[in-house]
């Protein structure tokens, strides 16, 4: 899968 | 945002300073790992190289400027400010064999084969075992001071409570990532003989001792 973006967690 | 990850990340934070005061206050790093404190810098720099470019909000700016800097600090303060403290002798866990394989990991399984997200699965895989090398030197010592013993605590709880932030996410928002999943549930896995002894001797006031 697409990577999810933006990475909002830490 | 929901409540879970946010006790995660001051978790996480509380951590960091207990780790901070424990080395300023006594002016030593006995006990603690260098090795895992360098991968623990290595994880964030490899992970927050979006610092700069993906703005999400200035809490998540500032998390990062921080754990950034303290993890960054904490290995300067270990390999030099407070260098002659830092046992060599108990401190031996090769990381090479965390680095390796976790970079070879990272090539294979991920979500998309670019720059930035092999270097964030990368960062992902290698913060789950980035510990190994400090249960190991306390199971090698036998034993941990207990504000140590509180920071492991700490650690190990926020990627716990991330679990459930993924939880709350994958049945409200319909979100989850499976990469980041399953490398937080090893990490929390690896804590795990760790938490039973936190709980059944730190509380009671006991000195954290690994049976030899």
């Amino acid at each position: 899968s697409k990577a999810q973006e933006p990475k909002d967690e830490l | 945002m929901n409540i879970f990850r946010l006790a995660g990340d001051l978790s996480h934070l509380a951590a960091i300073i207990i780790l901070l005061i424990k080395i300023w206050k006594t002016r030593s790093c006995a006990g603690i790992s260098g090795r895992s404190q360098v991968l623990f810098a290595i994880v964030f720099i490899t992970r927050y190289l979006d610092l700069f470019t993906n703005f999400i909000s200035a809490y998540n700016t500032a998390m990062k400027v921080f754990f950034l800097g303290s993890s960054i600090g904490t290995v300067y303060l270990m390999y030099l400010k407070f260098k002659a403290t830092y046992d060599h002798n108990h401190d031996t866990f090769r990381i090479e064999f965390l680095l390796l394989p976790t970079a070879l990991l990272s090539l294979v399984l991920n979500h998309e084969f670019s720059v930035m997200e092999i270097l964030w699965t990368f960062s992902i895989y290698l913060e789950s075992v980035a510990i190994l090398p400090q249960l190991f030197m306390v199971s090698k010592t036998g034993e941990a001071e207990s504000i140590t013993s509180h920071y492991l605590f700490a650690l190990g709880s926020y990627r716990g409570l991330y679990i459930l932030n993924w939880i709350y996410r994958y049945y409200f928002e319909g979100f989850y990532d499976i990469i980041a999943i399953v490398a937080g549930c090893v990490q929390t896995i690896l804590y795990c003989d760790f938490f039973y002894l936190y709980i059944t001797k730190v509380l009671k006031g006991k000195k954290l001792q690994l049976p030899a």
